[in-house]
């Protein structure tokens, strides 16, 4: 038995609309921990990592380790039916074949109950190993998703270069180029408009910027991204989920032939 | 000319 209240349940539309367009099929596994996901896109250079920690949940019980096949694009559509404000449950059977969401309205007088077909999907886990990065940039995730978005329109990939002068982030294609440096910046009004360098040693690395747009996809979900850098792993674009865990997209980088 | 790497290069499928 399974039964998951999430009051913020928007978070849980946010996090589907982070995932869907990157990942088509992934299995959801539920534990004492949390509700988690891992999967790779179907070119195997993008691996998200999902994690909503159960003291998150207003109601958390899973009486034994489930790993639940569902269809993202399929969960998108039952999420969208969704309030904003609704207070969402993840409810399953042992054994059974389907997941159930409830949506309750937060003055409990509109209850939607979606049930929905599980798959069995067989997906590669992988190990992840705790690294130490070189570079660690944080900074607003609004002004990362338009760096992205920006210079998308001018190439197809982005060096990205960490320096003890700030984070660059450039890009060439047909019609020219584009550089765009962030300098350190933490004489800011709020803590998430800062943007916070910490570098071991200088790095630079080159990305598909097709994919880097596909993560900012979660930036509802956070006001800041962390990106960890370093020349001998993929990168790590981390959206914290505030008080309940975090969305982490790894990407391999290009490197030259 | 760059090449996309695989991140079965870096992580262990487990």
């Amino acid at each position: 038995m399974l039964e998951l209240r999430l009051v913020q349940g928007s978070l849980l539309k946010k996090v589907l609309e982070a995932i869907k367009d990157l990942v088509n099929d992934a299995n959801f596994d539920c534990s004492a921990t949390g509700f988690s996901l891992q999967a790779m896109d179907s070119s195997h250079v993008a691996l998200v990592a999902l994690l909503l920690r159960s003291e998150g949940f207003e109601h958390y019980r899973c009486d034994r380790n489930l790993s639940m096949g569902m269809n993202l694009n399929n969960m998108s559509k039952m999420l969208k039916c969704a309030g904003n404000d609704d207070i969402i449950t993840i409810k399953a059977d042992d054994g059974s074949d389907t997941v159930t969401f409830m949506f309750e309205s937060p003055n409990q007088d509109k209850i939607a109950d979606f049930e929905m077909k599980l798959m069995d999907i067989d997906s590669e886990h992988l190990g992840i190993p705790e690294a130490e990065y070189q570079a660690i940039v944080r900074m607003p995730s609004s002004e990362f998703a338009r760096i992205c978005k920006d210079l998308s329109s001018i190439g197809d990939t982005v060096v990205i270069s960490v320096t003890k002068e700030g984070v660059k982030f450039s890009t060439r294609g047909d019609i020219g180029t584009a550089n765009v440096v962030c300098r350190q910046n933490t004489t800011v009004d709020k803590p998430e408009e800062a943007t916070v360098i910490e570098m071991q040693e200088p790095v630079s690395l080159t990305f598909a910027l097709r994919y880097m747009n596909s993560f900012t996809k979660a930036t509802p979900l956070s006001g800041t991204v962390t990106i960890s850098l370093s020349s001998d792993l993929p990168i790590v674009v981390e959206y914290k989920i505030a008080e309940m865990g975090y969305i982490r997209f790894y990407l391999a980088p290009k490197i030259e032939d | 000319i760059l090449i996309q790497v695989y991140l079965s290069i870096y992580f262990l499928i487990l």
